[in-house]
């Protein structure tokens, strides 16, 4: 059973908080601003007004039994790394840390956080990738080339079957699963399967393929 | 081949618009903030300082022309929303606009602005399912219950091979790629590859079963 101490309830921080507590986790949250901990009173087990950059503040909480933290303060760089740097001089195992920018994650990496993620650069780069080939809807990056894309079907292809659109042949793209409406799935779609209107092809590919892909069947 | 304007050069508009120009697509980026503008310079194709709440301002910077533009104002939520709504009324045909609570995505919505984005609360939202299930790398909703889930090897399953494991079997967990080392990905595995430490498996599975396989593979 975990138990996550988390500082910062920014966006991030105070949605991070509240979906730990609402699946059962117990979350001691720590925020310097009064608004932002009265704000999130009722979505983490207990909230704390309090700086994190002072050590003896953060051992009478008794933040040092904690397995793991997170450290969601985005633009004050400076209060980030040494909070950061406090929790791991504390002990706790992980320590997960926002960054704002790459220079802040790379400090943070370099005092040791376990993890840095990069909500805005990370999402920026999904919404761009999406803009930039009309039909997919979603991705999950297995590798810097490869990916997992959700692409909607294009009228192109509706109608036909894959085994006529013979995808996989042609343009070494994988439709590993179909989604249709809003539970069905089929995991792999057969081969007469016909495209409907409204199909969700879920394909594994190089981006590059992916892309071909598409331009070919606009 | 398509151009964006995009408003609002903060990390998420800055890497959204860095993103879609080394992509090779065209960007014009405006910011009230003229350090924000001369930081993105050599990102975008062209970045203006000005106010986009104002509607002359925006004729003359040509958005009209535009297909698709995207307001990325995160605190400002009266000039988003401002911002937003002019657009649409200038005849932009696809607006993408960040929320930064549900409220702001509500009235956005309701503006007419064609999709709202939630970046900081679904990326908590993934590292919350990810701290839950402390296995999960990454993952790619398919429906609710869904996902394709990317699940280190548990020193549990190593040595193993994957007929031996008989995952479908007894959880009803699709392995359906393995990912080793950095570009190394099996789709699919075979039944006789044998699991190796620092693997990476892609399930496609129900949320509750991979927390069942997970649990039961500690
Ligand atoms: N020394 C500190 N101790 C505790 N909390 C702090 C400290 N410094 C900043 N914070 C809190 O961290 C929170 C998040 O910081 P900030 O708003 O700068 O980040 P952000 O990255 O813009 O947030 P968002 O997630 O909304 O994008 C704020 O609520 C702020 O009060
Ligand atoms: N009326 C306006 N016209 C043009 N730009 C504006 C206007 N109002 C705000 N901006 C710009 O929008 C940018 C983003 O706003 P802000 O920093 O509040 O958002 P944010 O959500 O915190 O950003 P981030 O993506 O870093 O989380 C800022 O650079 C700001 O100068």
């Amino acid at each position: 059973i975990k138990e996550f101490v988390l500082i910062g309830l920014g966006r991030f921080g105070s949605s991070v908080a509240s979906h730990l507590h609402s699946m059962g986790y117990e979350v001691l949250a720590i925020d310097i601003d009064e608004k932002r901990v009265q704000k999130n009173k009722d979505f983490c087990t207990h909230v704390v007004q309090a700086d994190a950059t002072d050590e003896q503040t953060l051992r009478a909480l008794g933040v040092a039994n904690f397995e793991v933290a997170i450290v969601s303060i985005g633009h004050d760089m400076q209060a980030s790394i040494l909070v950061a740097l406090l929790l791991k001089d504390l002990g706790i195992p992980r320590v997960i840390a926002k960054a704002s920018s790459d220079v802040h994650g790379k400090v943070l990496k370099r005092i040791g956080v376990d993890r840095v993620i990069f909500p805005e650069r990370d999402m920026a780069i999904k919404l761009a990738n999406h803009l930039a080939i009309d039909n997919i809807i979603d991705y999950l990056e297995i590798t810097p080339d490869v990916s997992i894309v959700e692409v909607s079907a294009t009228p192109e292809i509706q109608g036909q079957t894959l085994r006529e659109l013979d995808i996989r042949a042609k343009y070494d793209v994988n439709i590993v699963a179909l989604r249709r409406g809003v539970t069905e799935v089929l995991v792999p779609p057969g081969p007469d399967e016909v495209i409907r209107p409204g199909d969700i092809l879920i394909a594994l590919a190089t981006n590059e393929n992916v892309r071909r892909w598409q331009e070919a069947t606009r």
